[in-house]
């Protein structure tokens, strides 16, 4: 599971 | 991004701002709780890490510069510069009781066994009791400045404007993230009470508040 893709939020 | 998110991260920001001018302009930070203000500072460090391997778009990365260079610069007026106006006698929250059960449940409930996944959900559950050391001192001294009333009622707002953000990420995108959603109610129930005396109160126009 990409980081960025599922966290995009702040 | 939508409009709850955005306004969020606004108030999020506001909140921010609010209490850094607040104890630069009145050269004190009575009544302010060092210790919540470390935990956010820990929880931007653990949860903006991603800083250093990806870029999401210029505005992700520019509010979490600006949050965690406020978030220690905060820390070091409180501990470092206005030192001698820290109220460290009420200022007792055992943090580590907050921590140390937090470390362990990222552990045990995340979405990915990975450092950066463990941090980011360590980070999320953190953030969502970190305010209590700031309740706690509010409820022991009896009272809260005005000033101080509204930074705790930005950075409600924010998480509770994040809820209705993930209602319409899942309605709209079929985003959902359990763990963020979990640690948001709990972290805006936390402020309840706090919003229930900042609406009466305010309207009295009385300018302190006396948590229960």
């Amino acid at each position: 599971r990409e980081f960025t893709s599922l966290h995009d939020e702040l | 991004m939508n409009i709850f998110r955005l306004t969020g991260d606004l108030s999020h920001l506001a909140a921010i701002i609010i209490l850094l001018l607040k104890i630069w302009k009145t050269r004190s930070c009575a009544g302010i709780s060092g210790k919540s203000q470390v935990l956010f500072a820990l929880v931007f460090t653990t949860r903006y890490l991603d800083l250093l391997t990806s870029f999401i778009s210029l505005y992700n990365t520019t509010m979490k510069i600006i949050y965690i260079g406020c978030a220690y610069a905060t820390v070091y007026l409180i501990y470092m510069k206005f030192k001698a106006t820290y109220d460290g006698n009420h200022d007792t929250f055992r943090v580590e009781f907050l921590v140390v059960p937090v470390g362990g449940l990222a552990f045990l409930v995340n979405h990915d066994f990975s450092p950066l996944e463990i941090l980011w959900t360590f980070s999320i559950y953190l953030e969502s009791v970190a305010i209590l050391p700031q309740l706690f001192m509010i409820s022991k001294t009896g009272e809260a400045e005005t000033i101080t009333t509204h930074y705790l009622f930005f950075l409600g707002l924010y998480r509770a404007l994040y809820l209705i953000n993930w209602i319409w990420r899942f309605y709209f995108e079929g985003f959902f993230d359990m763990i963020a959603i979990v640690a948001g109610v709990v972290q805006t129930i936390l402020y309840c009470d706090f919003f229930y005396l900042y609406v009466t109160k305010g309207e009295s126009g009385s300018n302190k508040i006396n948590p229960a």
